[in-house]
C-alpha cells in the first residue's frame, strides 16, 4: 500500500510505500490516551503476477480499536462488523446507513466508503476499492484516510500516527533521478539524509475511482528514514 | 537453501502441508557447482492445499531447471528468449494465470518461489537446478547455500562432492544457524582430489527448543575449500573444449599506486561518511610503505589532499589519517570533476616518471549518488573517463546503498578494466569496504596475458587481465577446433615486481581423463558449461559497455548460447507450467537485474501539490 503524510507546514505531502507479504498486520494508529488503535492487515493480487519487482500488496483488512468505549470495527471489502461490547452488528457495502451511537458515528455511503467518528477523537473514513469480479490480478481492497487527526493524543504513534505531529523536512540537491518525470532530491528529515524521487500517489477521497493526483517526495526503502525505526516494528500480531 | 513453505513459519503444520523431505545436492568440479535442491511434501489435510517452494540461490548462479511433480505427473519449466516468454505470459497474464517466480532477495542472493495447489493426500516434488563458477577471494572458493525451511523436516540432508584436479588443501564448513549441539552433525573430509560436506540433522535435532514445533534452520550454510598449487595453474581438456586456472603462489607483491575518489555530497553526510571514514582509517593502516596514495574528494568542488600521489612513509600516513578525520560534507555531487581530478593525476605521475616502474596503478572511487554539478550527462562521462584513463589503470567503482545510477557505474568500470561493486548501506559498510581494498590490496601481477595455440582454439574468454591479485584466480576457457589435438600448451606472460615473467603449462587430453577416471562426482560436459557460462557472463558485460550493432551482436550471441546450454539469464526466461484447478498455468522465472540502465538526464523540476485538502493516509492504486 502506498502511504501520503500530509505536511501543512510545507503545504506538500511525503510518501512512501510498504512492501510486505499478504497476511501481515501493521499498526497504523496507536493512541494510548484515547484508546484508538487502528491495525491494517495486507492482501495480495489474487496471483503474484510480478516477481522481479516487490509484491503488490493492499490493505485488506481494517481493524479500529477503541478500548474507552470498549467497541472494535472490522472493515473488510465483503463487511463491515461493529462489536460494541457484547453486541455485534453486520453491514455489508450494499447497506446506507447512518449510525449514532453515544461516543460513535458510523456513516456507510453505499458500496463507496464509510466514515466513523469516535468520540471526540478524529474521523477516519475508509474507501472501498471495487475491481471487477472477473479481474485476472487484482482483488478489493480499502483505503484509509485521517480527518482531524490533531484530535488524537500527542503519544499517537503507529505508521500513520506518528505524522499527526508536526514534521519538518529539508529539500536539497533536486537532481535528473532515472525516470525523467520523477526528479531526485536529497531529504533531510529527522536527522536522517535521504534520496527521495518526486512523484506522485492518489487520493481516493473525492473521487473514489480514478482518485486525484496528489505531488510528493517519496521515500525509498519502505519509508526507511522517514518513519521511527523500521516498518517491521509496526507489524503486529493479529487485528485487534 | 530452499523450502516449501506455510504461509506462517510460527504455526508450522497447521494448514495440512507437511514436507517430509528435504535434499541439497551439491556437486562440484574443477569449481563449477551444479546444485539439486529437491523437496518433497504431501497435502495432510483433506481439502486440497497449496505447497510453497521458495529457494533462495546466488546472484551469480544461473538457473537451468526446475520441475515440479504431483502425483506421478512431471511439469518442467522450459528456457525460452524473454521475448518470447513474455508474449507466452502475456497471454497467460491475460487469463489470469501467471506469476513472476525469481526477484533479488539479498546482497548475494535471488529468490526462486512458486506455489501449487495440490488435492487432500497427494504429493509434490519441487526440483531446482542451477549451475554457478565458483569465483576465488582471499584464497578460497565459497559455496554459498541459504537455509530456511521454515518447519521441521523429516529428512533433511545437504550433501556436497567436491572434485578437484589439482588436490583440495583445505575443506572447511560453518553455517550462521550452527550451534554448538549441531556442529558435530556437520561431516566433512578431504582426500586428495576429493571432498565431501554433510548435513543431516533429524527432526529433533533441528528443533529451536526441546519439543517446540518451530525450527532452528535458518540462515547461511557456507562450504569453503582451496586447491593445491604446486604449478601456477592448471590446464584441463574434455570433450573438446579446455579450461584453464591460472593463481599463481609465492610471487612479490608489486607496490600499488592507488586514488581514492570519494563522494562527499550531503547525501553522504551521517552515518554513510563516518563509515567511509573509518574505512579509511582502517585501510590507511594496511597501506605497505612502498605504496603511493591520494585522496580526492568531490562535493560541490573538487579538493586533492595533496597535488601528486605521495609514499606512503609513517609520517604521510599520520597526516593522512588526520586528514580523513576531518573530511567534511560538501554540497553537490561532482562525480565528473572528481573522476577527472584523480585520472589526471595518475596520468601526471606516470609522465614525470614519480612512481615505481613496476608498480600497480588503481582507481577506487565510492559515490553514493548521482552527479548533480558539472558533467551530469552520464554517456559524456563515462566516455571521458574512458578517454582520460586510455585503458591505462583500472577503476573500481563502488556504490554505496540504492539510490544511484549503478548501471552507470558498472558501465564505466567495466570500460575501464575494473568492476563495480555495491556496498549495502548497513551496519557492516565500513567491512564492506575494507574487504573490497583487501582484495585489490595486493598486485602481484599487471598486464596478464594467456596466450594457446591461436590455430588450434577458438571462442576463448577473456584472456588479458590488467591485473592478477594474491588470493584470486585468473580463468580462462575456450573451445579446441584441431580434431587431432592431443595436447594444448598455454604460454601466460605478465610484468611481476622485479622483472617480466613467462609461465607456461601443459594439458593433454588423455592426462585430464585419466585424472577424472572413476569420479561419480563429474557431471558429464561441465567443461563446455563452464565455459558456456563464462562467456555469457563476459558478453552480457560488454554488452552493457556496448552500443548499437555490436550491442545487438554481443545480446544474439549470449541469447543463442543462454537457449544452447539452457541457462536463465538476463536474456531468458524460464516457463514453468503448472496445474490449478484442471487448467494448466503459466508462470515465469527471469534473472533479476542488478541494475537497469539509466534514462538520460532532465532538468530537475517538479510541480507544488494540489493543496486543496489532503489527509495522512495510506492506500493503493
Amino acid at each position: 500500500p502506498h502511504f501520503i503524510i500530509d505536511v501543512p507546514l510545507k503545504e506538500d505531502a511525503l510518501c512512501f510505500n510498504i512492501n510486505e507479504d499478504p497476511g501481515v498486520v501493521l499498526n497504523l494508529i496507536r493512541d494510548p490516551s484515547t484508546g484508538i488503535t487502528v491495525n491494517g492487515q495486507l492482501v495480495g493480487d489474487k496471483q503474484s503476477s510480478n516477481d522481479a519487482g516487490p509484491h503488490n500488496t493492499y490493505i485488506g483488512r481494517l481493524g479500529i480499536l477503541n478500548t474507552q468505549l470498549n467497541m472494535k470495527l472490522e472493515i473488510t471489502p465483503e463487511k463491515i462488523t461493529l462489536q460494541n461490547g457484547t453486541k455485534q452488528m453486520s453491514f455489508t457495502w450494499l447497506d446506507e446507513v447512518t449510525l449514532r451511537h453515544p461516543g460513535l458515528t458510523l456513516k456507510i455511503i453505499r458500496k463507496k466508503s464509510l466514515e466513523v467518528s469516535m468520540g471526540d477523537g478524529a474521523t477516519f473514513v475508509v474507501v472501498l476499492h471495487q475491481v471487477w469480479r472477473k479481474h485476472a490480478t487484482h482483488g478489493d481492497f480499502l483505503g484509509f484516510y485521517t480527518i482531524d487527526s490533531h484530535k488524537l493524543s500527542e503519544y499517537t504513534h503507529g505508521l500513520l500516527g506518528q505524522f499527526f505531529h508536526p514534521i519538518d523536512f529539508s529539500i536539497l540537491e533536486v537532481h535528473p533521478g532515472s525516470d525523467p518525470k520523477k526528479p531526485d532530491a536529497t531529504m533531510i528529515v529527522k536527522n536522517n539524509q535521504l534520496t527521495v524521487t518526486r512523484g506522485w500517489q492518489k487520493d481516493y477521497t473525492e473521487d473514489s475511482k480514478h482518485g486525484t493526483n496528489v505531488p510528493c517526495w517519496f521515500i525509498h526503502n519502505n519509508g526507511e528514514g522517514l518513519i521511527d525505526g523500521a516498518y517491521t516494528d509496526y507489524v503486529v500480531s493479529s487485528l485487534f | 537453501i530452499r523450502n516449501i513453505k506455510k504461509r506462517n513459519a510460527a504455526d508450522a503444520n497447521s494448514d495440512g502441508i507437511d514436507i517430509y523431505s528435504m535434499k541439497v545436492d551439491c556437486k562440484v568440479t574443477s569449481r563449477f557447482s551444479h546444485n539439486v535442491i529437491m523437496s518433497r511434501a504431501v497435502n495432510r489435510a483433506n481439502v486440497s492445499k497449496e505447497a510453497f517452494f521458495d529457494v533462495e540461490l546466488p546472484k551469480t548462479a544461473f538457473i537451468t531447471n526446475f520441475t515440479m511433480t504431483i502425483d506421478g505427473v512431471t511439469y518442467s519449466g522450459t528456457i525460452k528468449e524473454k521475448e518470447a516468454a513474455q508474449q507466452q505470459y502475456q497471454q497467460a497474464v491475460a487469463k489470469g494465470q501467471t506469476a513472476g517466480l525469481v526477484k533479488a532477495s539479498g546482497r548475494k542472493t535471488e529468490k526462486f518461489s512458486v506455489s501449487v495447489n495440490i488435492a487432500a493426500a497427494s504429493k509434490v516434488t519441487f526440483e531446482l537446478t542451477y549451475e554457478e563458477l565458483l569465483k576465488r577471494r582471499f584464497g578460497k572458493y565459497e559455496l554459498f547455500l541459504k537455509v530456511n525451511p521454515k518447519q521441521l523436516v523429516n529428512h533433511f540432508e545437504i550433501d556436497a562432492n567436491i572434485f578437484e584436479p589439482q588436490g583440495i588443501s583445505y575443506l572447511e564448513a560453518e553455517g550462521s544457524f550452527i550451534t554448538n549441539d549441531l556442529l558435530p552433525l556437520i561431516h566433512k573430509s578431504f582426500s586428495g582430489k576429493k571432498g565431501h560436506v554433510s548435513f543431516k540433522p533429524t527432526i529433533d535435532q533441528q528443533r529451536s527448543c526441546q519439543n517446540c514445533p518451530t525450527t532452528q534452520l535458518n540462515g547461511d550454510f557456507l562450504i569453503t575449500y582451496d586447491v593445491n598449487r604446486e604449478s601456477p595453474g592448471d590446464l584441463q581438456i574434455v570433450n573438446g573444449y579446455f579450461v584453464h586456472f591460472f593463481a599463481p603462489k609465492n610471487i612479490s607483491r608489486l607496490s600499488k599506486n592507488i586514488i581514492f575518489i570519494i563522494d562527499v555530497s550531503i547525501s553522504m553526510s551521517g552515518r554513510k561518511l563516518q563509515q567511509t571514514k573509518d574505512a579509511l582509517l582502517k585501510i590507511l593502516e594496511d597501506i605497505k610503505e612502498d605504496d603511493y596514495l591520494n585522496f580526492v574528494l568531490f562535493g560541490d568542488e573538487v579538493h586533492k589532499w595533496k597535488d601528486t600521489l605521495i609514499k606512503a612513509t609513517p609520517e604521510n600516513l599520520d597526516e593522512a589519517r588526520r586528514y580523513v578525520q576531518n573530511i567534511g560534507i560538501a554540497g553537490w555531487t561532482n562525480l565528473h570533476g572528481g573522476l577527472l581530478t584523480g585520472i589526471e593525476m595518475l596520468n601526471e605521475a606516470h609522465k614525470n616518471g614519480s612512481l615505481p616502474e613496476r608498480s600497480a596503478s588503481l582507481i577506487i572511487m565510492l559515490t553514493d549518488g548521482r552527479p548533480t554539478k558539472g558533467e551530469r550527462n552520464t554517456q559524456i562521462i563515462i566516455s571521458d573517463v574512458k578517454n582520460a584513463i586510455q585503458g591505462k589503470y583500472p577503476l573500481y567503482n563502488l556504490g554505496f546503498g540504492y539510490d544511484l545510477d549503478y548501471a552507470s557505474l558498472e558501465r564505466m568500470a567495466a570500460d575501464n578494466n575494473g568492476l563495480a561493486r555495491r556496498i549495502y548501506e548497513d551496519s557492516d559498510s565500513a567491512l564492506q569496504l575494507q574487504g573490497f581494498y583487501d582484495e585489490v590490496a595486493n598486485p602481484l601481477l599487471t598486464e596478464v596475458e594467456l596466450k594457446y595455440p591461436e590455430n588450434a582454439i577458438s571462442d576463448l574468454t577473456q584472456n588479458h587481465f590488467k591485473h592478477y591479485y594474491d588470493g584470486s584466480e585468473l580463468v580462462v576457457a575456450g573451445r579446441i577446433t584441431d580434431n587431432d589435438l592431443n595436447s594444448i600448451i598455454a604460454e601466460v606472460k605478465a610484468h611481476g615486481a622485479e622483472d617480466n615473467m613467462t609461465f607456461t603449462e601443459q594439458a593433454d587430453v588423455e592426462g585430464t581423463a585419466k585424472g577424472f577416471e572413476d569420479q561419480q562426482y563429474i557431471f558429464g560436459d561441465y567443461i563446455e558449461r563452464l565455459w558456456a557460462y563464462l562467456t555469457i557472463q563476459q558478453l552480457l558485460e560488454k554488452r552493457n559497455a556496448a552500443k548499437g550493432d555490436e550491442k545487438a551482436n554481443l545480446t544474439a550471441q549470449a541469447l543463442e548460447l543462454s537457449l544452447k546450454y539452457k541457462f536463465v539469464t538476463p536474456l531468458t526466461s524460464m516457463i514453468v507450467t503448472k496445474p490449478e484447478d484442471n487448467e494448466d498455468k503459466a508462470a515465469l522465472a527471469d534473472k533479476p537485474l542488478e541494475a537497469e540502465a539509466s534514462a538520460s538526464p532532465v532538468v530537475p523540476s517538479y510541480s507544488s501539490p494540489a493543496t486543496s485538502h489532503m489527509y495522512t493516509s495510506v492506500d493503493g492504486d
